[in-house]
């Protein structure tokens, strides 16, 4: 019952048109809600005299205060609908972007974004996440992220396996750990992972939560040996970034296989090569 | 081999953790581009070589590839009428490669298959911010999408992709022929 914007009840999601950082997942025909919205961290800036004064940059992550919103929704969605795809185009503002599809037959939700340029106008550096969030899911403060596409490492909040973390001043960068291709929640029923197809920071900072740091414009350097703030650009504005975020539910003895599979066909993708015909043949002929 | 191990040879120097996270200077990062782009190509001649050897339909000499397909941009399936491509499949099982290919819109393309099959196809329109990246130099408003089904476990097929006659459009485009499984 009800129509689903993109896929169908066994695994797709409709989005809120009022709301559009707002979805409902359905996911074998269960109606879950999904927040999933564009924010960015505010760079610290600072002269590196002494720790407290350190800049965000290369090599280190230092937000100055929480994430702020990115999209302000002055474009509605639009749906595009096929026998091969489905997909939701979301257009957050003049540099934040995103698709949301689901292929036919596939078991997972692509969500390809598309940031920049960021602004240098404000001379304000901005570090840009996306964040997927499932109200009401416990996962214990603990999440999953992988060992460069390997085992599985446990991660615990403000914790640390091998010595006692003091008050973490740094509570968000203290809680951010290399994701080199999947972030993982489980409520110990079913299993909320996050693929990405590339490495990117990323942390679960509340329960159900999921954040991936998609691209970083920073205008100070860091001082720790670049002596070069990280300010890439290209044909004279700010880089531009795309790639894709895969989300992937369902019940913990299914997921496993799902990740797996779909790890290896994003991350080993197929080898395109074209031969253009100087003349249109026919099938036969070229067979 | 020599083709090859320039590749082999650049991917040893990405391996440092600025090369991965892009965190060098500026120009030590357009170097690494420099030397990604030119080791790909020296990679791509051998691989031309190897599967014209192979496929149908793949000569070395028009044998070419897309490296802006992640800005939806592709010399090839924006402007011939006709060509084949070739999908190598690098895992040790088979694959289902969902393609998309940067066409001019209202352009009706068919794709049909190594066995003879015409596929399913879509045509969707590429978002406006993907049409405003900069440097993006393309003619492309549109993908055409379909699925590659089974590509062999480290091996190939080849799909013949024809450009429809300008009379048709895309809107009045009958739903595409569904090959025969697609139905069942």
């Amino acid at each position: 019952g009800g129509p689903v914007d993109v896929g169908d009840r066994r695994l797709g999601i409709t989005i809120d048109e009022s709301d559009p950082k707002r979805f409902v997942l359905y996911v074998d025909n269960e109606e879950i809600p999904l927040i999933q919205e564009f924010l960015y961290y505010k760079s610290m800036v600072g002269d590196n005299s002494v720790d407290y004064k350190r800049a965000s940059g290369a090599y280190i992550f230092r937000p100055d205060g929480e994430p702020l919103p990115l999209c302000d929704n002055q474009i509605k969605p639009r749906r595009v609908s096929g026998p091969v795809v489905q997909e939701i185009h979301r257009e957050c503002n003049e540099w934040v972007s995103q698709v949301i599809r689901k292929y036919n037959g596939d078991d997972n939700i692509e969500f390809e974004w598309l940031v920049g340029p960021i602004p240098n106008d404000d001379k304000i550096g901005k570090e840009v996440i996306s964040r997927f969030r499932i109200p009401f899911y416990k996962n214990n403060q603990t999440f999953y992220t992988d060992s460069n596409g390997r085992e599985m490492l446990k991660r615990i909040l403000n914790y640390r396996p091998s010595f006692s973390l003091k008050e973490n001043v740094e509570n968000v960068s203290g809680n951010y750990y290399p994701i080199t291709s999947r972030i993982s929640l489980t409520d110990q029923q079913t299993r909320f992972s996050i693929l990405n197809d590339r490495s990117q920071g990323g942390s679960s900072l509340q329960d159900g939560e999921i954040e991936l740091m998609v691209h970083r414009r920073i205008f100070y350097d860091d001082a720790f040996g670049v002596n070069e703030a990280l300010n890439e650009t290209a044909f004279g504005v700010g880089l531009v970034a795309r790639g894709s975020h895969y989300l992937t539910l369902g019940s913990v003895d299914k997921q496993f296989v799902v990740e797996r599979l779909l790890s290896q066909r994003k991350l080993i993708q197929p080898q395109y090569f074209f031969a253009e015909k100087q003349s249109v043949v026919s099938y036969e002929e070229l067979k | 081999e020599p083709k090859i191990t320039v590749l082999r040879e650049t991917m040893g120097v990405m391996q440092h953790h600025d090369a991965i996270t892009g965190t060098e200077k500026q120009h030590v990062a357009n170097d690494y581009a420099r030397l990604l782009n030119e080791a790909i190509e020296e990679c791509k001649e051998a691989s031309c070589s190897i599967l014209s050897g192979l496929a149908t339909g793949i000569e070395t000499t028009g044998c070419k590839t897309c490296h802006l397909l992640n800005i939806s941009q592709c010399e090839v399936s924006e402007h011939s009428e006709q060509f084949v491509l070739t999908l190598y499949n690098p895992l040790s099982r088979p694959v289902t490669e969902f393609v998309r290919l940067p066409i001019a819109a209202e352009t009706a393309y068919t794709v049909v298959d190594p066995s003879g099959q015409s596929l399913t196809v879509q045509f969707v329109p590429l978002p406006n911010a993907v049409l405003r990246i900069p440097g993006r130099k393309s003619s492309a408003t549109a993908e055409l999408v379909f699925q590659a089904k089974d590509l062999p476990p480290l091996g190939y097929k080849s799909y013949l992709i024809t450009k429809q006659s300008s009379s048709y459009d895309i809107k009045s485009l009958p739903r595409a022929k569904r090959s025969a499984e697609s139905e069942t």
